[in-house]
């Protein structure tokens, strides 16, 4: 009995401290939310609790993007027609879909969840203003929006990541090179091409639930892709305020080129569960692929002998989507 | 997923949504 009740002692141990360290740090980072709400409550500011270097870390070493490749072979799987209706009908509850919008109505039409994510809407069901020269590309959250000073974009109120981190080098133009060998200005100041003029920026959240094509937001010319492989955290609004230079770290496509004001640029950055993007002018394009060495990117110019504007978008015209896994 | 839109613009330009906001595609932005 005595040896029994040791050894079952030995294998609680361990959960023990777990259980005592798990409540422990449960118990203070309540704490922590508990002071800053009182501070919030006496109109005091408090800057966002951004995650240590090894939380970070942590993080990172989850293997996001093989979970990612993972969840999206599952939703590739055709499903049998009379499961259809109760898994998308539990997704659309969950997410909260209006599917009154969705060009097909019908859930039995779409084969899997990633056909089913893809859907497209009515071509009514979201009007393209025609009197303001910059449009919501999406549909979703806006999570922070400005002028980029210092260098410094912010992804939510007070949590900045570094602009020439997230473009990187700034190279995609020969006229650009040329303009950088002369300029010993800042990154932000390079690209910047007009004098009096400033940097702008948006950042949207599209929700699991939301329509997840993006088209174009304005008129311009594309005249650059550059495609960052990169880790696949996610980008709810709670991680982007948790993880500094979040947008950095993940997976994106960054088009840039120009438009009537100068340089305008869209980025699409991938997350765990939309991990793959697509841009339907670019079949060169693949993201979300096995292969991938960190801090690397490839660049592709859709400006050549025969096509010296790049790609002409107009306003709301169909420019990508977001796809699962 | 999230659209990261950086641009250049006349000093003037001004947005008119708020943080948090819901928007819809083709829905302004801003203006000048």
């Amino acid at each position: 009995l005595h040896a029994a009740s040791v050894g079952v002692v030995a294998r609680l141990r361990p959960l023990h401290v777990l259980l005592a360290t798990g409540s422990g740090y449960l118990g203070y980072s309540q704490y922590g939310r508990y002071k800053d709400r009182e501070l919030e409550r006496q109109g005091i500011e408090v800057p966002p609790r951004v995650a240590h270097e090894v939380q970070v870390a942590l993080y990172k070493s989850i293997p996001t993007r093989l979970l990612s490749r993972a969840w999206g072979r599952l939703n590739q799987v055709e499903l049998p027609t009379w499961l259809r209706k109760p898994v998308y009908s539990l997704y659309i509850w969950t997410f909260g879909v209006n599917m009154k919008e969705a060009a097909v109505e019908e859930l039995h039409h779409y084969r899997n969840l990633s056909e089913f994510f893809r859907r497209k809407l009515k071509p009514q069901a979201r009007p393209v203003c025609d009197s303001h020269c910059v449009i919501s590309p999406s549909d979703g959250k806006i999570l922070h929006f400005g002028r980029v000073k210092n260098c410094e974009v912010e992804q939510v109120k007070g949590v900045t990541y570094s602009l020439e981190t997230f473009l990187g080098p700034h190279t995609w133009t020969d006229l650009n090179i040329k303009k950088s060998e002369d300029d010993t200005g800042s990154f932000q100041d390079l690209l910047v091409t007009k004098e009096g003029n400033e940097l702008f920026h948006c950042v949207i959240y599209l929700a699991p639930g939301d329509y997840h094509c993006f088209h174009s937001p304005a008129d311009w010319r594309v005249a650059h892709r550059r495609h960052f492989p990169g880790s696949l955290m996610s980008v709810n609004p709670g991680v982007a305020r948790w993880i500094k230079e979040l947008f950095c770290h993940n997976e994106r496509v960054v088009l840039s080129g120009e438009w009537t004001h100068g340089f305008f640029s869209l980025t699409a950055v991938g997350a765990t569960n939309v991990g793959s993007i697509r841009i339907y002018f670019d079949r060169e394009l693949h993201t979300n692929s096995p292969r991938y060495s960190k801090g690397s990117f490839n660049d592709f110019s859709y400006i050549s002998n025969n096509n010296k504007d790049g790609v002409t978008m107009q306003k709301g015209e169909h420019l990508g989507e977001f796809n699962l896994g | 997923s999230t659209i990261v839109l950086l641009f250049e613009a006349p000093k003037d330009f001004t947005f008119n949504i708020s943080a948090g906001q819901k928007i819809r595609f083709g829905e302004a932005l801003g203006t000048m």
